[in-house]
């Protein structure tokens, strides 16, 4: 799956996803993906934020939507990740996923549910302070 | 704000960046470089996630799912278990300009896919029909079923409910990193 996340220079806010899911699902099944505030959620009053993972949990918590809610709040992007992480683990210690986070400053950050299997999550950014685009890690938590 | 404008995505697909914010340098607004840098991943089928020939169905079928979201406008367009049309993320922008629904699945939406211009084609590829033959010699093993009979986690379906309804079955089951959503 990809999520993605864009703000423009105007603070102009989308998000989105495309993935063909899991693996043997039971045909019919959809996961967070098409689900706004699941897979992806933009809001030009705060920012937007994407998810990825099992979408099976991922979508009963609607982290993008709550992702975007705390930074409207006014957490930095990186503890909001962390925060919706945070809560899906205590329903699901071992669920796969991870989230990523921005606001309408550009201030960005991602979390990911520490598995023995995933214990680190990549993600790529472009701002306007770099040339290319950039790969960046985060340690799960 | 200097950090602007900003693109941020999910795993390492750096050619979906690039295409994104080209799109931005070139004009586009937000929307569009979403569009745009999902749809390389859709041609490029990054990691096999995303796109045809990937992550089959128990019937081998490769369905695909997308959203996007204008934070401007609160607009969505969304499609789930889209079939037979690979540029899913064209689909569901199609459905946020054209339509006032947010969310349209399954084979209507694959009409309403072909009414806007999409080409249907077959999803499948060698990759994901091997990937399938090879699960169904492991006797459908991993699979999502729980309490029903045959014993999925043994044997292949199709399944039925038990008469008597066994408890302590796990809700959860932990899926294979590399086949996300």
């Amino acid at each position: 799956t990809i999520g993605m996340v864009v703000i423009d220079k105007l603070r102009h806010t989308a998000a989105g996803t495309s993935t063909n899911g899991l693996k043997f699902k039971i045909p019919g099944r959809v996961g967070d993906s098409p689900i706004p505030g699941s897979g992806a959620y933009a809001d030009d009053m705060a920012g937007a934020a994407a998810a990825t993972g099992d979408g099976d949990i991922l979508l009963r918590f609607l982290p993008s939507y709550q992702a975007v809610e705390y930074m409207r709040k006014g957490d930095d992007p990186t503890i909001a990740c962390q925060k919706v992480i945070s809560r899906m683990k205590k329903y699901f210690p071992e669920f796969f996923g991870a989230v990523i986070c921005a606001n309408v400053t550009g201030s960005y950050g991602a979390a990911c549910n520490k598995l023995p299997t995933f214990t680190q999550f990549s993600f790529m950014v472009y701002n306007s302070l770099q040339n290319q685009p950039t790969t960046e890690k985060v340690d799960c938590i | 704000s200097s950090r602007l404008p900003l693109v941020l995505n999910t795993w390492s697909f750096k050619n979906a960046t690039e295409a994104a914010w080209q799109t931005l340098a070139s004009g586009g607004s937000a929307v569009d470089a979403v569009e745009n840098g999902c749809a390389v991943c859709e041609t490029e089928q990054c990691d096999g996630s995303v796109g045809f020939g990937g992550n089959p169905d128990e019937l081998g079928e490769t369905t695909l799912d997308a959203m996007i979201m204008d934070g401007t406008a609160m607009d969505v367009g969304a499609v789930g278990d889209l079939r037979r049309i690979k540029n899913a993320i064209g689909v569901a922008r199609k459905i946020l300009e054209h339509t006032t629904h947010s969310l349209l699945v399954g084979e209507s939406a694959t009409k309403f896919a072909e009414s806007m211009g999409f080409t249907s084609e077959d999803l499948s590829t060698n990759t994901s029909k091997a990937l399938h033959s090879n699960w169904l010699a492991q006797n459908c093993q991993p699979n999502y079923w729980r309490k029903v009979i045959p014993d999925p986690s043994k044997y292949c379906g199709p399944y039925k409910p038990p008469d008597v309804l066994k408890q302590g079955t796990s809700a959860y089951k932990e899926v294979d990193i590399h086949g996300h959503d």
